[in-house]
């Protein structure tokens, strides 16, 4: 896997960002905080059914919940207007997991929280988003393990 | 190579 510095980062971006500059800076400084988020380009389905190139940031963040850390799996995407619009953020729940909707989370596992609906820049950015996710993932987890009961392995 | 955190969960919602 290749090293992501600030260079390599600007031409994953290329020219479709708008401001790139402020993106790949502020990509920077959470990877460097949350290390198990990495900088992905991939093809983003909007609801139209159109698709675009998009950056984000996939991985896990670790969420405390009643006395034990979980790495829960999200993805963060980035418009390429952002930082003026808010990332669309996703848990991403494995096959042993299971979505728990929510006031934060819907079926397809999309994330909603006040922070992203008020979001604003620069008093809004990735690294509050993240530290708002984990307080509010800390209070009401987004994904549970599924029950290992019925697993094939004992069919 | 990181290949990043295992994805964990807390245990089943009842």
């Amino acid at each position: 896997m290749a090293v992501v510095n600030e260079s390599g980062l600007k031409k994953m971006l290329s020219k479709q960002y708008k401001y790139r500059d402020l993106t790949v800076r502020e990509i920077t400084n959470v990877i460097s905080q949350y290390k198990d988020l990495k900088p992905l380009m991939d093809a983003y389905v909007f609801n139209d059914g159109s698709t675009r190139e998009l950056m984000s940031l996939t991985g896990t963040v670790p969420v405390s919940y009643r006395g034990n850390v979980y790495n829960i799996p999200v993805c963060l995407w980035l418009l390429d207007t952002y930082p003026y619009n808010p990332p669309i953020c996703f848990v991403k729940p494995t096959s042993a997991m299971m979505i728990k909707t929510g006031k934060h989370i819907d079926a397809n596992g999309k994330i909603y929280l006040p922070y992203l609906h008020e979001w604003k820049h620069p008093q809004s950015d990735l690294y509050g988003l993240i530290q708002v996710m984990i307080v509010v993932f800390g209070e009401e987890p987004p994904v549970f393990s599924r029950p290992t009961t019925q697993s094939p392995f004992q069919a | 190579l990181n290949g990043g955190a295992v994805p964990s969960a807390p245990p089943t919602y009842t």
